[in-house]
Formats: structure tokens, C-alpha cells, sequence
């Protein structure tokens, strides 16, 4: 029973980081992973494969007729990645790259294999065209929204909510990956319940992540032993064991803004 | 002669603080101003009217044929005000309000009125569909990009610059919103030159601004005599006098992550 889910956030948020040490531990437990990313960024796996792999977007511009090796690069264990990319900015709709991989990736049956975990992680900064298709096209079963305490994020993470709902989806849940703003915690606790969610798991900011990221690993392959690690274990953990979900009830803008304010 | 200029920039980097700042400026010096929220947060004009007002696409929603008096609200010292709005994320295209609410204006003759300023706040997370449209259809002749030297503002101001260069558009500048990180001033100076570009001017992080937008109001408003107010003089004056642009040279993600990493 493959575990399919799409993790959404700003821009910036932490989704890539997220996504990319949580598969390396599911990779690590000798789990069947495949990574998808879907953020015209195309960086979501460069920690996993030590580099920057070729977008479906580009290499369909050389070849009309790829192959699953020409779309899939294998990185640290064995996880198997995917990066959409995107069309020009300006140009036709920036989630048509998530479209396209999509069809694709479909087309050579690499949804029928048997993974055990296929993690997406989408731009969320819109919830519109191609971005919305994970959810939309129910290539993903649970969501689950990356979040810190800034306003900015909440914000963003409130409108992915009302997208999820339009969709007719479920969110599973927040992951707090954490900022360092002041009352971070008790913030992001009153939000999740009051959009009808919890929060999954937390993160804490780190230097050790961004060390190991400018060296184009995760801090779960390069710190093998660090608390960073560990605390992505558990999320990992907690993730894989929660099969609960919810019916989001997003806020109106004015009611997020006077709910930010009071703090 | 009427000034059109649109300002692009990453979700949260300071558009709408920037532009409800340099148009309470302009309104000061008595003139005539536009201001067009394109952002489906539809906070830009905030606090030039002190509450947020009824956009463009709900409007539509209740009255199909909308006057001017509908759409255009008089805000601080007689500026008008528009806020296009967005559709429901998760259906069609987040930037279809934008759209939408040019055709509505274009019709009612707006853009035909003597304006001495015009000025569009518009999303550039992604730069397709209808946040293109100040660029694409010409209704603004210069774009300014707002970016502090964090990586991620500094990606989309380059993503942003691909968009201009597609669309045959115009480069105007750079407007520095300080996050206050390391090396910031010598970041974005480089980032400048390096796509073509130059600082058009520099706004220091402010305590002051952030209070005043909790009072719904623009530090021009609250603190007019402020050293905040006299950066936002200087910053809307040289926008004003500036009548020079370039054709971007955007960098490479590649490029653009090396160039970064040096810092
Ligand atoms: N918990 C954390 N501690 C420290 N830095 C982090 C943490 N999470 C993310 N970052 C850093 O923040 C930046 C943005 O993260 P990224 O995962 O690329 O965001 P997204 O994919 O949401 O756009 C990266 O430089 C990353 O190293
Ligand atoms: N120079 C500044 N100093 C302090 N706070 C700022 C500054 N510029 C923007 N901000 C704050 O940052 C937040 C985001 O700014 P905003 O203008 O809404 O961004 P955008 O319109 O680009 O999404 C707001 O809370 C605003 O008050
Ligand atoms: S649907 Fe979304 S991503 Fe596509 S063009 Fe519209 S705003 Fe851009
Ligand atoms: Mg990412
Ligand atoms: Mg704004």
C-alpha cells in the first residue's frame, strides 16, 4: 500500500529540506522511495542526488521520447527523483511542468510500481493550474503543509487550505518547520486547530541543515548522528504511522489577520 | 505623460509596503495616483484606506455591471485605489483576477483618465497567466523589483528578470527592502550588475513601518516626519526622475546559486 503524499508550503518555507531529509531516512529504513518535486524551483532533490538533475520540462525539449532512466536519477540510497521543472516565466502557466511530468511519469507506468513512499513536494505560494494537480488528480492521498510562525507563511498555508477544500481533499496535517519567531509554537498550535488540523511534527532551525545543504546532502546523510537527524526521524516516523486526516475549514483573510494580531 | 510603473517581487518581500508607501508620497505632492493591487492577497491599498476593500472578482460576483465607483475606492489624500482579487485557489488560474480587472477598468475608460501616477503591485512568485499582464499588455512601461539579500528574494527577482526578458519587456531597477542579513548592501549590488540592472534606491528595515500597518496606515501617514518618511521621499523621487531601463540578462539557477554561495 504505497504511501502517497504531497507536502505544500510558501515558497521558501522549507519544503524541499523537509521533503528531502524525510525520504533519506525513509531510505535509510530500506523503503522504496520516490521523490517528485513540483516547484519550478527544480532543487528538491539536488540533496539527494548531490546535484541539480534535468528537469522533465528540459529534457523534453531534446528528446520527444524519453525513457524512465532519461526522467528518474537514483540518489543517496537508492531514492528514485524527479524534478518537473517548468516553462519560462511569462509563458503559459508555471505549473504546466507538473502537468507534463505528470502525464509522463504516468504514461510509463511508474505510478504502477510498487514504491512504498512517493512524496511530492509542491510550490504553494499559488494553488492553481498545475500546482493544484497532486491534490486534483489524486496522485497524492494526504497533505500536509509546511508552516513557521510568520504571518507570511500562515498566510500561505490558509490559502492552500481553501484549495485543498475547493479540491475536495483532506489535509493530514502542519509541520512547524520553525522560524525562531517570537510565541512560534502556541501561533502555529492555534492556527492548525482552527483550520480543523494538528500539527504532525516539528522541525527546529538549524545551522547543521544549511551546512549540509551548501554541500548538497542532507543533514540526514551528512550528520548521521546529529539531533537534526533524529528530529527527522521522528517526523518521518509520525508521517508514515498517521493515517488521519481532516476536512480543512480555512479562515477568511480578516479573520488570520486579527487571530496574528492578538499575538 | 502619465508614469506606469508595476512593482514584482517574492510573496512577502515588502511590494504592497513599498508601493502604499511611495503612493502616499506621490499623493502629498498632489498627484493624481493609481494604485492597482495585482496580488490575490488584496492587501495592497490596506492602509491607504485603512480597511481592505471589496475586490475586483468579488464585486463581480454580486454586480455584473460594476460603475467605476464600484471598483475604485478614494483612499489617504485622494488616491484611488483597486484591488483585482483572485478565484478560489485550486480552480483555474490565480492570476486570472488580474485579468479580469484590467478588462473591467480598460472599460469603464480608467486608463484613460489623466493619471500622473499608476502604479501595479503585482505577484512574482510565479510570473504566467495574469501576473504577466502589466508586462505583457503594456499597461505598465517600466517594472521595479523588490528584493532584500536573502537567497529566495533574490531567486524570484531572477525569475522575475526571465519574465521581463520573454516578454520583451523593460528592467527599470532594483528597490532594496532590507532584511538586514549578512553582506546584504554588497549581495544585491552585485545581483544588480550582474543582471543589467542597478539599485534604483534602498529602504532600511523599520519597527516603525510594521507598526503603522497595524494601525493600517503608512508610515508617510502616521510618522510624517519621520527618517522612515524621507526614505520613501527619496526612494519615490527617484523613481519618479528615473526614465532609464535595460534588457535583463537573468542568471542561471546554477550561476545564480555559485554567485550566492561566495557570500
Ligand atoms: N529547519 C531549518 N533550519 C535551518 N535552515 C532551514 C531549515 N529549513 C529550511 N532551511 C533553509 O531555508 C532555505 C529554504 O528552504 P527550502 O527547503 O529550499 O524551501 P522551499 O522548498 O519551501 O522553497 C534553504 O536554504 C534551507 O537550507
Ligand atoms: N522595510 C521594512 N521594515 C520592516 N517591515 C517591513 C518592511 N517592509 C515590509 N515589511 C513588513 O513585511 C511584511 C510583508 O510586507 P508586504 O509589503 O505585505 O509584502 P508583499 O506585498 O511583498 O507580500 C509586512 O508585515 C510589512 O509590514
Ligand atoms: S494557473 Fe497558476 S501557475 Fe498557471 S498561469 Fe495561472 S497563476 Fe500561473
Ligand atoms: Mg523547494
Ligand atoms: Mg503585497
Amino acid at each position: 500500500m504505497t504511501k502517497k503524499i504531497a507536502i505544500y508550503g510558501k515558497g521558501g518555507i522549507g519544503k524541499s529540506t523537509t521533503v528531502s531529509n524525510i525520504a533519506a531516512i525513509y531510505a535509510k529504513q530500506g523503503l522504496k522511495t520516490l521523490v517528485i518535486g513540483c516547484d519550478p524551483k527544480a532543487d528538491t532533490t539536488r540533496t539527494l542526488c548531490g546535484k541539480r538533475i534535468p528537469t522533465v520540462v528540459n529534457t523534453l525539449k531534446e528528446n520527444k521520447k524519453p525513457e524512465k532512466e532519461d526522467l528518474i536519477f537514483k540518489g543517496y540510497n537508492g531514492i528514485q527523483c524527479v524534478e518537473s521543472g517548468g516553462p519560462e516565466p511569462g509563458i503559459g502557466c508555471a505549473g504546466r511542468g507538473v502537468i507534463v511530468a505528470m502525464k509522463r511519469l504516468e504514461n510509463l507506468d511508474v505510478f504502477s510500481e510498487n514504491f512504498d513512499v512517493i512524496i511530492y513536494d509542491v510550490l504553494g505560494d499559488v494553488v492553481c493550474g498545475g500546482f493544484s494537480v497532486p491534490l486534483r488528480e489524486k496522485y497524492a492521498d494526504e497533505t500536509f503543509i509546511v508552516t513557521s510562525g510568520e504571518y507570511m507563511s500562515l498566510y500561505a498555508a490558509n490559502n492552500i487550505s481553501r484549495g485543498i477544500l475547493k479540491l475536495k481533499s483532506k489535509l493530514s496535517g502542519i509541520i512547524l518547520n520553525s522560524k525562531g519567531t517570537s510565541n512560534e509554537d502556541e501561533i502555529v498550535q492555534e492556527f492548525s486547530s482552527l483550520i480543523n488540523t494538528k500539527i504532525i511534527g516539528k522541525i527546529n532551525r538549524s545551522e547543521l541543515i544549511q551546512i549540509s545543504e551548501l554541500d548538497a546532502k542532507t543533514v540526514v546523510e551528512k550528520y548521521a548522528d546529529s539531533d537534526e537527524t533524529k528530529e527527522y526521524e521522528k517526523l518521518a516516523q509520525d508521517i508514515l504511522n498517521y493515517n488521519n486526516y481532516s476536512t480543512p475549514t480555512p479562515l477568511d483573510d480578516e479573520v488570520l489577520e486579527e487571530f496574528f494580531k492578538k499575538f
